[in-house]
């Protein structure tokens, strides 16, 4: 493992850390997208099918149990919790899951490396993951000010991107073989997401104002 | 790996 790929995973989970201190010390989920955080969750539990069955390292096991379980309880506390739900900005976030959904697993009938089940929702996840940042950008679009948790959340997950990226350019030159371009396509355009998002975010920690995304 | 993507990342 190199430098670039552990500080993706570090970043990564940064991002949800950031995310869970917001909703358990400030008991508030305002600003945070449910449609993101379901669809995170379906592509952690389509991607980590295997879990139980293939052994890569101790690491890796414990990283996609911490992935599996904060998705799915950051989902439970936004649908579930007395009070964290009630600060969840339902009307702003209405973004349809199946728009997201529905192409990506087309798309991954039609385009993966073996057609079996354990591999096309691997590749789903894979496409799922990046776009399902798009109903988050949505709500912050719409959000007059953004505060910070929220936008420090964002922050990392982009930079969780941004390092995985670096890892794979790392990576084709370092070892041999190394054949992934749905990988690749996905890791791009997800990265590519987020270029918008960083160029407000740094124009305001710059101005030292209050994050706005322009509508 | 096997030609494919690797699956030892997250």
């Amino acid at each position: 493992m190199n430098i670039f790929r552990l500080t993706g995973d570090l970043t990564h989970l940064m991002s949800i850390i950031v995310l869970l201190l917001k909703i358990h010390t400030i008991k508030s989920c305002a600003g945070i997208s449910l449609k993101t955080q379901e669809l995170y969750a379906l592509v952690f539990a389509t991607r980590y099918l295997d879990i139980f069955t293939t052994y890569i390292s101790l690491y890796n096991t414990v990283m996609k149990l911490i992935f599996l379980g904060t998705s799915f309880s950051i989902v439970w506390y936004m649908r579930r919790h007395k009070t964290v739900r009630l600060s969840y900005d339902k009307n702003n976030d209405t973004f349809r899951h199946y728009f997201l959904v529905l192409p990506c697993f087309l798309l991954a009938l039609v385009l993966n490396n073996r057609f079996t089940v354990r591999e096309v929702l691997w590749t789903f996840s894979l496409y799922l993951e990046a776009v399902a940042i798009i109903p988050q950008l949505v709500l912050l679009q719409r959000s007059k000010n953004v505060d910070n948790l929220t936008g420090n959340y964002v922050f990392f997950l982009g930079a969780y991107r941004g390092f995985y990226l670096i890892n794979w350019i790392y990576r084709y030159f370092t070892e041999n073989h190394y054949r992934r371009w749905i990988t690749w396509m996905a890791g791009i355009v997800q990265t590519a997401l987020y270029v918008d998002f960083f160029y407000y975010y740094f124009k305001s920690w710059k101005n030292n104002e209050k994050l706005k995304l322009p509508a | 790996g096997e030609g494919g993507d690797a699956k030892d990342e997250l």
